[in-house]
């Protein structure tokens, strides 16, 4: 039984692309099978995995628009255990481009049916909006893992993420649960870290992983180099973090 | 006359809102009269700036949607010499709301300049993304600024942005340039940072700002107490380099 996870927040820089790809590869260092979906027309997450873009064909636009199968876009990732959906420059035309096409909300869902048994966790990194690639996310998906940045701006944008899992909820997908709040950017010599762990604890209580994510240079490094930070710093607090989060990821769905 | 600048980047958390709040809080300094508009739905500076939004009765929204004037919904703020057009959660509808609309792009540019002259600098903080929000504020501006965190995905969604500024030149904006290329949180202990900049300074030449801006835990304290850095902590280097952004921007404009 696979569990579709999307990764979102609307706030920008949080830490998405860097928990999908981090997440993905602990997830597979404890021996489960992975499938991360790129639908950020930045893509981010694809070039973070090492991926030359200039090499990709097709990817999540052919999918979504072309209604191309998801088996023949499929990458295999230099991470053992961890496939991708990549995402291209085309992609930032899909917004515009499903306006028209009817049931739009259900193109991803709709296509990773026939994937996603493949794997035990389908993880998809979302864009920093709340547009119509982050709510057909939405509507694929079993569970929201929402990445908090410990910052001040990061409690604002909460109320916007929650209405539009509500409106999700009950119009295109009843199961939609939260599967946790992750702490990112933790910096432990300031007040204000600790000022918004208490605040984000305080709204979401046991939804807020017990893991949280330190600032660390290893980790903004790790894409420069296209590996995930358990091949770059495996011995980095970030790494042990990712390695420590996936457990608690594992153990929830239990 | 006076001068329109957008301030945008589609990648997340580089520091837009930090920018809009803070160059306009140096550009007062300096004696300029300036206005913000916050264009983006998730309302950071406007609740930077120290304004609560139950307050706000009108706001941007009713100025793109609902015709209303500019100067009913512009408001003083704490600061000398600022005043901000506040954004609002209903702004997230904006996008869809707006797909309809004749014209959708001139919008923000037909209501601004019934109060433009009265001001210097009109700095428009625009959201993490490339769509008709975005597009009405490069549509409604002079130039762009476009703030660069010094990190590794800051280069990957340049190309994107750069397009978009082509087709507005092209089809809704002829005389739009670019203002200028600011270096953010540049963090002078990784050799990160020191990459990312020179493939900027590479890819923009003279269009990179003298004025570099460091990670300065200042900054991100600064809006949870509704303060630009100038006010909160006026001796520190975030503040320092703003105010000489700010000297570079108006001798730029020369
Ligand atoms: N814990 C961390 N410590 C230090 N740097 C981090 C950490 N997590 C992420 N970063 C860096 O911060 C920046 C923002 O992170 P990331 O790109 O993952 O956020 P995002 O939410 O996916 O952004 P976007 O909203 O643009 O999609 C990146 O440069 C990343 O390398
Ligand atoms: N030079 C800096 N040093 C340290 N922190 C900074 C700096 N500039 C911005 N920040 C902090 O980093 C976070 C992201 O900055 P900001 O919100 O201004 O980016 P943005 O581009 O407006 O984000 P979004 O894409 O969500 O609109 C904020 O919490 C801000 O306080
Ligand atoms: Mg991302
Ligand atoms: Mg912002």
């Amino acid at each position: 039984m696979s569990r579709v996870v999307a990764i979102a927040n609307q706030k920008g820089g949080v830490g998405k692309t860097t928990t999908s790809i981090n997440l993905g590869a602990s997830l597979a260092y404890h021996g489960k099978r992975v499938l991360i979906v790129d639908i950020d027309p930045q893509g981010n997450t694809t070039s973070g995995l090492g991926i030359n873009k200039a090499d990709v064909k097709q990817c999540i636009y052919d999918v979504l628009i072309n209604e191309v199968q998801m088996e023949s876009v499929l990458l295999s990732t230099p991470i053992e255990g961890v496939d991708l959906i990549p995402a291209r420059i085309e992609l930032a035309g899909a917004e515009i481009e499903l306006v028209q096409v009817l049931s739009r909300e259900h193109r991803l869902k709709r296509s990773l049916q026939r994937v996603r048994d493949r794997y035990d966790f389908v993880l998809v990194d979302c864009p920093p909006s709340l547009g119509v690639l982050t709510v057909n996310s939405l509507t694929a998906a079993d569970s929201v893992l929402i990445p908090i940045q410990c910052e001040f701006y990061a409690l604002e944008g909460l109320g916007q993420l929650l209405n539009t899992v509500r409106i999700v909820q009950k119009h295109l997908n009843k199961r939609l649960e939260i599967e946790g709040v992750l702490l990112t950017m933790y910096d432990a010599r300031t007040n204000l870290s600790l000022q918004v762990m208490n605040e984000v604890q305080k709204y979401f209580q046991e939804k807020v992983y017990q893991t949280v994510i330190p600032r660390n240079v290893r980790l903004s490094e790790a894409p420069s180099h296209g590996k995930p930070i358990l091949e770059y710093a495996a011995r980095s607090r970030g790494a042990q973090c990712y390695v420590d989060l996936a457990k608690e990821v594992i153990h929830n769905g239990q």
